[in-house]
This record gives C-alpha cells, structure tokens and sequence, in this order.
C-alpha cells in the first residue's frame, strides 16, 4: 500500500477498501482506519500489514476456539446450533457428529427442524454417514418436544453427546425466536450448563445482516459460540470481528466444504492471515 | 432509520443558513456509511455518493429551504433508477415446453422458489413441471417432491438418469407426453469459485434451451456479491435475478450492487418459507429499503 513517508488520503482509502470488502462493516472499517492514521502519526512505521495482522488478531484474543472447555466428566455433553435459513447448521451437524464420533463421543442427532420439507430426511443421511444414531420427532411435531425425548433417549442410550439441529428462522420472527428459547430452555433442564454449547451457525458470504443475527439470537439462544460456514467461498467472514467485539462470541469451527470431513477448528491466526495478506 | 440520522445533522446545518461544500462532504460521508450497512458493494456506494454530489452541489440543494430532504431524494431516484430499468415479464418463449433454470450459491433458496415459482406459474394458467438435478445434497429431491405434492404440482425424477442432461431430456418427454408447457429446474447449489460446478452448469445450457436463467441471490449477501455475479455471468449468463429472504430484515444491497453492474432485471422476491410468499420485485421499496 505505502511506502512513502507522506500518505494522503486515497491510501486510507485501500485500507478502508480491504476492510470493507471483508464484510467488517463500516463503522469498524472507520475505526481501524482511524486508528492506524494515528499509529502512522505518532510511530510512522512502514509496514501497515503486520499494524492490521496486530489490531485484527487483537479483536479476537481471549476467545477461547474450543468446545466444552469446562464441561463435567461422565455426563451428557450437548450442541445446539441455530441461525437463519440455508446457512449451514444441519450440513454442520453431520460434521460435528463425524468428528466427534471420531474423538471417542457416543453421539445423537436429534432432528428438531420438525417443519422444513425433508429436513429431517436430510438430517438422517447425515447421521448414516457419521455412523451415529439419529433420533426425530412427527411431521410439524413441537420442537422442544422432540428434543426432550431425544435427549432422554440418548441418556438412556448411554450417549456422551447429543448434537441438535433446529430449524433456520428470521429473528425477525417473534415465534421463531419463542420457538427456539424454549429448545434452549428445555435443554437447560436436562442438561449442565458446563456441558452445554448453543452455537450460532453464520453463513461467510453474508454481510452485515449476519450481526443483527447475533444481535437477536444472543439473548434468546444464550449463545456460547459461532461456526462459520462456506469459508471456502473466499468470503472473509469480517463480521465475526464485530460481532466478537460486542458480544465476545468466539469462532469455533469453519465449514470448508460439502463433505462431512470439511469442517476446521478455528485458527485465529489463519483466519487474520487470509484477510490481511 | 435515515430520516432522523440527517434530520439531527439537517438542524445543525439549517442554523448556518446556506450550505458548503463541506456540509455536503460531511452528509455523503453519512449516505455512504448507510449504503455500506446495508452491504451495497464498496465501489458501487462510492459511485452512488459521487453522483449523488455532482447533482448535490448544484443550486437545487444548495439553495434548497430543505437541503436535507433533498439530498435523500437524490440518492433514493439515484438508486431507483438502477434498479426499475428492465421489464419484469417472465420470458417462457422459445422451444416448447419452456424451461427455466434456478441457479446459485448453497441455501439461497433455488428448490423452495422452484416450488414457489411452480404456484406462481400455475395460478396463471400455466402447467408447469418441477424437477431436480441436485445428486448432491442429501435428500434434494426429495425435498422438491414434497414442495411439488404439498402445492399440488407435477413432478418428474428419473432415478437412472446418468446426468442433469439426461434428467432434463426424459424430464421433456414426460412433459410433452402430459401437455406440460414449463418445467422449472431445480440444480445443485455451488460457489461462484467452484470451477468444476460452474462448468457443469454451463455445458447443460449449451446443450439444453433454457428461456430464463435465474440467479437466485440470498437479500443476506455481503460485499462477495459482485464476484458473485461476475463469476456467473462468465459461466451461465444468467437472464434475471431472483431476490429470496426479503421478509427478513437484510436490507439487500447486494442486489443494488449486482444490478448496477450487470443490469440483470430482477425477476421476482421471495418473502417467505411458505410456496405462496413469492412476489412481483418492487424498486421503489427495495430503494427505501437499501436506504435504512
Ligand atoms: N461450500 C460449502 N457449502 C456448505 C457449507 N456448509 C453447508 N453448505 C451447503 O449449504 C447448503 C445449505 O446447508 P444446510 O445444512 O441445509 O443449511 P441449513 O442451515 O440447515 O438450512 P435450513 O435448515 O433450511 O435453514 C447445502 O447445500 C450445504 O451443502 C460449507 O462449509 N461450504
Ligand atoms: N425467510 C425466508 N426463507 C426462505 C425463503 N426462500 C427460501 N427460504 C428458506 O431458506 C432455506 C434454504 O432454502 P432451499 O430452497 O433449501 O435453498 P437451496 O438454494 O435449494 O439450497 P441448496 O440446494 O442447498 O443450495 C430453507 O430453510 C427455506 O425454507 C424466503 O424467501 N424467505
Ligand atoms: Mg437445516
Ligand atoms: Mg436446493
């Protein structure tokens, strides 16, 4: 970007431009941008990509990428992933129970998207592939239903994990969000909250819509993390960094792919590497 | 919303009387920060904002007794102009049965609007015929069939059909043989770098007649949009846009990007999970809609 000493105002310009093209959103775009002028003011140094690898790792320090970090031996661990249609949250589910199954886990999928056509079809195929059980309720069945009898099946199965999918929904939808808050609530019932992981599944070429997405299902699911979808997309996925900063939600997992493989635990320095250089 | 963000800058403003070049800077500067929240593409908000300026600094603005008001009018019809250009009309002209073809990135909603489409059509007189080409996703075409039995609509799969090709060739049999006179094409979704995907989508439309090609574009979609587009405009020439989600609250500037830059009409909305929320594209409400 620069390399004399003077730089005018079409170099904040590139800048702001990567930023911004990284879906970070432009109020953050403008901060950083204001905070490198002064940086450049007051230390004048020449390399701006390792100033912005600096500041963009600093966003995401503290956020811990692992999951079930607390969680309390010999008893039932569980995931429950929302976020809005298409993003990715039963594709996700597949891909967790293979790679839990593959630490070890005796894992459940429990399909609670009890509405969507051939959701819980979808939801099977996954389990078959990842070689775990499956458990689904009726057609249009109350999802905080079906998930306490999955739960209590698993328990009762002896499993270590039961992973939940739910169905995609617009927070702007009051029943919705209710339906999903009583998911969370039931779940909390039967399982500690050392052993609980609500995760927002966020899709990487979604703009800022994806923070007012946080923004509503934060209170309601009570989220504990995000995995962020269709990374291979070469969409940046700069949201997180804003909605890191105001609900200190950590990345836990980028989709990469279609295959039940494709799924990669969040690289803090990886993932700052692909936007800066 | 927009209103009061330039009313509170307006009334500082309107105590100083006349308006400077530089109070105009300071509300573009505002304009912008808005069309980028609403994920317009960054050049395409800087283009908006210059042009909105050139007309801004004239006498109609500057000696406006409202020059706020006049501002946000300008970016508005600036805006409605890139997207009211083209006629909405549905081309199904061309070979008989008339094809149309959904593509686009995965989850945007290509299997729900190809049963919303089928609704659409058929309330219209038409007799329309749904199939799939997705082998990829677990549990496609299943899907399209139970949106197809839910609507009452006529569904076609081959199980021994080899290629999308082949699917698309028995699927025209079947409707010739039925007196079927559209059938709508669901495929696989793929990224707009998925190279091998994006070839196979364009040897089918040089094989097969397809009277519209749809993008179907999630109103979620960020900055990626315009690489989006550009990608599939090299591979699949698409003939119109197909705007889904817009019953969230993404205010969609993603189209306005996509549009200002291949000037692809934009067909129809999808603004609901259920086959009948699919609707006529109206520019003056996504205008106000990108402006917050
Ligand atoms: N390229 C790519 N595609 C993905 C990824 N994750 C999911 N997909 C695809 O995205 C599409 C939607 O995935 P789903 O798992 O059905 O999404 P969902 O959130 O469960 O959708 P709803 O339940 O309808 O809200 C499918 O075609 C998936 O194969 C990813 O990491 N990369
Ligand atoms: N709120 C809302 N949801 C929609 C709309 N259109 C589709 N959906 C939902 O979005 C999700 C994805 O829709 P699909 O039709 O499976 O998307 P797709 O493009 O076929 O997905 P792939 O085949 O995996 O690429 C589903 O949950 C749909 O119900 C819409 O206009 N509004
Ligand atoms: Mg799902
Ligand atoms: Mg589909």
């Amino acid at each position: 970007l620069w390399s004399k000493k003077e730089t005018g105002e079409k170099d904040w310009e590139e800048l702001e431009e990567l930023l911004i093209q990284a879906d970070m959103g432009p109020a953050l775009s403008l901060e950083i941008v204001e905070e490198f002028r002064e940086f450049k003011k007051s230390r004048g140094g020449d390399d701006w990509q390792e100033w912005l690898y600096q500041k963009l790792f600093s966003l995401l320090e503290g956020n811990d990428p692992s999951l079930f970090a607390s969680a309390k031996e010999g008893e039932l661990k569980a995931i429950i992933l929302s976020g809005v249609n298409g993003v990715g949250k039963t594709t996700a589910a597949g891909k967790l129970a293979y790679l839990f199954r593959n630490k070890g886990e005796k894992v459940s999928l429990i399909a609670a998207d009890t509405f969507r056509a051939a959701a819980m079809e979808q939801l099977e195929v996954w389990a078959q592939r990842a070689k775990c059980r499956y458990f689904r309720g009726t057609e249009g069945a109350d999802p905080g239903a079906v998930v306490f009898d999955g739960i209590s099946s698993a328990r009762h199965q002896g499993d270590t994990l039961v992973i939940i999918d739910t169905a995609g929904r617009s927070h702007v939808n009051k029943n919705l969000l209710a339906e999903l808050e009583k998911v969370v609530r039931v779940t909390k019932k039967l399982i500690l909250p050392s052993n609980l992981e609500s995760i927002l599944v966020i899709d990487a070429l979604a703009g800022q819509n994806a923070f007012l997405q946080a923004q509503s299902l934060f209170p309601v699911a009570d989220l504990s993390g995000i995995i962020l979808t269709k990374w291979d997309s070469q969409a940046k996925g700069g949201i997180v960094f804003r909605i890191g900063k105001e609900f200190h939600l950590p990345v836990k997992y980028l989709g990469v792919g279609e295959g039940i493989e494709d799924l990669v635990p969040f690289d803090a320095e990886e993932f700052v590497k692909t936007i800066v250089y | 919303a927009l209103t009061d963000k330039f009313n509170a800058i307006f009334k500082k403003l309107r105590s100083k009387g006349k308006l400077s070049e530089e109070d105009v800077d300071a509300i573009l500067k505002e304009l912008r920060m808005v069309l980028l929240e609403s994920d317009v593409h960054y050049r395409v908000a800087k283009d908006l904002t210059s042009r909105v300026r050139e007309r801004a600094v004239g006498k109609e603005v500057m000696e406006s007794v409202t020059p706020g008001e006049m501002v946000i009018k300008i970016l508005w019809e600036e805006i409605r102009q890139i997207l009211g250009g083209e006629a909405r009309e549905l081309n199904l002209s061309g070979s008989f049965p008339a094809s149309v073809m959904m593509v686009g990135l995965q989850g945007s909603g290509k299997t729900t609007t190809c049963g919303k489409l089928g609704v659409y059509l058929k309330e219209r007189g038409f007799f329309p015929l749904l199939v799939s080409t997705d082998t990829r996703r677990p549990a496609a075409k299943e899907q399209l069939r139970i949106l197809a039995q839910t609507a009452k609509l006529e569904f076609f799969d081959d199980p021994q059909a080899s290629t999308p090709q082949e699917m698309i060739k028995k699927a025209r049999d079947y409707a010739r043989e039925k007196s079927l006179d559209v059938i709508l094409v669901d495929t696989a979704g793929r990224l707009h770098v998925e190279e091998e995907l994006l070839e196979e989508l364009k040897e089918l439309i040089e094989e097969e007649e397809f009277s519209e090609r749809f993008l179907v574009l999630d109103a979620t979609t960020g900055q990626e949009a315009v690489k989006v587009a550009q990608s599939f405009e090299s591979w699949v020439h698409p003939t119109g846009l197909i705007l889904t989600k817009v019953d969230t609250d993404a205010r969609g500037g993603a189209v306005l990007s996509i549009v200002a830059q291949t000037g692809w009409p934009v067909k129809l909305v999808g603004v609901g999970e259920k086959l009948n929320q699919i609707e006529v594209f109206h520019p003056d409400r996504m205008a106000s809609r990108i402006m917050g």
